[in-house]
Parts: structure tokens; C-alpha cells; sequence
């Protein structure tokens, strides 16, 4: 028994393990380790994703970027070719003129964020489909001839003389151009099928803008009308001269311009300008000017009226 | 970290500003393209 005594028998096993507690890591503070820890991998990861996206982004802008520069390139060499073939056919130039502005108009509106977006495959085909057709009807049009004619500040008539006798069937004004605008149809209508418009230009009101559409199927009436002092006479086909910008018709086609407003020389008429000059000339175009106006009646009444009433004064001083 | 990705994200939005921008670019010189090339045909 004494033997057993001298063994210890003891484990010296720690019944409370809450002694230590203060030296072992909170279980809420390990969470928090590992959510940051966590939330660092994570943020980093988000990092190096959207350095890929930015990558990829970066690298489809590039290849726009390009295929911009090489589209740009292609579109000018075509231009140019356009531009080219249009100065040889100047016919054509019109027409071109109208597509361009349609064109530029179309970019405009995407420019200020008119629509356009990145598969306006189906827009751009049924917009080139339209042009298409509307270029072929360009075509199709007759031939379009604008003569501008200058007169008195106090008329405000729509007339223009050109020896033709026309048929008035309409009248319209619209909001860009508060002036009225004149439908007149040729007096041989139907079966000619010329039609004039006159309106007054927006920039200069004393100038009368005509703008024939079609060519005359018989010949021009031998007999030229009067000309009022305020309204020249005009005559159509005889030259033509380069196409003001300011000035537009609402009709599409190739346009013969006829300006009679300028009184600016130019260098290209500079012969016909000397042969104007030159007495035979001269001498013609006062015949031509005394025979219209020995034509008119109404010149013819005013005339004797001035003589008669000169007449009757003289007898009224003598007396 | 965070300041990282705000600043990659500022940027990965401007480049996409700019690719969005290039393609409307992009589709209306194709359209303007395609109209001259009608045009001359």
C-alpha cells in the first residue's frame, strides 16, 4: 500500500483550458483576417479584370482607329475620282451637289447624336437604297435652267419677260422664303411640257430668281414681247454662267444658271464684253431697243401723251 | 488597391466613350462611302 503511495498517479491534466484564453486569437478577429485578406485577393483580381477589359478595349480602338484612317483614305480617293469626272461632265454636277448635301446633312445629324450606332448595317443599306432611287429620278428630270433677273426696288411683281407666253396656275409662300413664289406653265401646254417658277432671291430681294424646268417643243414666238424698263428681257439658251452657292432652287437635276444681276465683268466673258463694246454692236442693240419699243402701245400712248401735252403747254405760253 | 481600380475604371470608361464615338464615325463614313460608290457607278 505504502507502495503505491510513492507513485504519483496524477496526469496533471488542465481542467480548465480558460486559463490561456487571452494568448489564443479571437475567433471573430481570424474572420476579419480572412475577409481581408480575402477582399484584397478579390480587389486585386477585380484589378487585373479590368485590365484585361481595358486591354481589349483599348486594342478593338486601335483596330477602329485603323480601319478609320484606311476607310477616310479610300473615301477621299473616291471623292476625288467623283470630282474629277464631275469637272469633265459639268452636267452632272448638280445632282452630285444635291447627294453631297444630303450626305453632310446625314452626318450632321449623327454628330449630334442623331442615331447612328454600331450595327446600322440595315439603316445604312435602306438609306443608300433611297439615294439610289432618288438619284436615278434626278435623272430621269428634264433639264432645269435658272435665270436671275434684276428689278426695281418698288416692283413687286413676279414677272420675268422672256418672250414666251405663259399660263399662271399657282402661288405659294413658305416659311424659309417669305416671298412669294409664281407657278406659270408654258401657254402651249399640254403639249409643251415647260413649267417656270419665280420667286424673289432671300439674299436680295430685288433680284427675281426664274427657274425653268424642261426644254420647248416649238420654237420661240417671233414676235418678243415688250420690256417694261423695270423687267430686261430675257432670252433663254444664249450662255451660262457659273452657279452662285448663295442662290438654290427646290428643283433637283442639272441647272443652266443665267445671271443677269451682275454687272461685274468677268474674265471669261472678257470677248464678249469687247464685241458688246463695239459700235456694230451698239448700233444693233439700239435698233433692237427702238423697234420693242415702238411695239409696245402702251410706250406708244405715253410717248404721244408727252408730245401732245408738251404741245398743249407750248400753246398755253405763247397765248 | 481601390484607387487603382477607380482610376482603371475612369479610363476603361473614356476608351469605350471613344470606341462608341469611332464606330458612329465609322458607320457614317461607311454610309457616305457607299452612297459615292453607288453614285459612281
Amino acid at each position: 500500500m505504502e507502495y503505491f503511495s510513492l507513485v504519483d498517479t496524477s496526469l496533471d491534466l488542465n481542467a480548465n483550458p480558460l486559463r490561456h484564453i487571452d494568448e489564443v486569437p479571437d475567433n471573430k478577429e481570424i474572420q476579419s483576417t480572412f475577409l481581408e485578406l480575402g477582399r484584397k485577393i478579390s480587389a486585386k483580381e477585380e484589378n487585373r479584370a479590368l485590365m484585361e477589359e481595358l486591354n481589349r478595349v483599348s486594342a478593338e480602338n486601335k483596330k477602329l482607329t485603323g480601319m478609320l484612317t484606311v476607310l477616310c483614305e479610300n473615301y477621299n480617293a473616291l471623292r476625288s475620282q467623283l470630282m474629277d469626272y464631275v469637272s469633265k461632265n459639268p452636267v452632272v454636277e448638280q445632282v452630285v451637289v444635291g447627294k453631297k448635301r444630303k450626305a453632310d446633312s446625314t452626318a450632321t445629324a449623327t454628330a449630334n447624336g442623331g442615331g447612328a450606332n454600331g450595327g446600322g448595317n440595315s439603316e445604312s443599306s435602306s438609306s443608300d437604297e433611297d439615294s439610289c432611287k432618288k438619284t436615278k429620278g434626278e435623272h430621269v428630270k428634264a433639264k432645269i435652267s435658272r435665270v436671275y433677273v434684276r428689278t426695281e426696288a418698288n416692283d413687286t411683281s413676279l414677272i420675268v419677260k422672256d418672250g414666251y407666253q405663259w399660263r399662271k396656275y399657282g402661288q405659294k409662300v413658305t416659311r424659309d422664303n417669305p416671298s412669294p413664289r409664281a407657278y406659270f406653265k408654258c401657254a402651249f401646254a399640254p403639249s409643251c411640257p415647260v413649267k417656270k417658277k419665280v420667286q424673289r432671291s432671300i439674299e436680295d430681294q430685288s433680284v427675281l430668281v426664274a427657274t425653268y424646268e424642261g426644254e420647248h417643243n416649238h420654237p420661240h414666238p417671233s414676235r418678243v414681247e415688250s420690256t417694261p424698263s423695270s423687267n430686261r428681257c430675257v432670252t433663254l439658251g444664249g450662255s451660262a454662267a457659273p452657279f452662285p452657292a448663295s442662290l438654290s432652287s427646290s428643283f433637283p437635276g442639272p441647272t443652266i444658271t443665267l445671271d443677269l444681276t451682275k454687272s461685274k465683268p468677268n474674265p471669261d466673258s472678257k470677248n464678249s464684253n469687247q464685241a458688246m463694246n463695239s459700235p456694230e454692236f451698239q448700233q444693233f442693240f439700239v435698233e433692237q431697243m427702238a423697234s420693242s419699243l415702238t411695239k409696245d402701245p402702251s410706250f406708244k400712248a405715253a410717248l404721244a401723251a408727252a408730245i401732245s401735252g408738251r404741245f398743249l403747254q407750248q400753246n398755253q405760253t405763247e397765248k | 488597391v481601390k484607387q487603382e481600380a477607380s482610376a482603371l475604371v475612369e479610363e476603361l470608361n473614356r476608351v469605350n466613350a471613344e470606341n462608341k464615338k469611332l464606330t458612329e464615325m465609322l458607320t457614317v463614313l461607311c454610309e457616305n462611302y457607299n452612297a459615292l460608290q453607288r453614285h459612281l457607278m
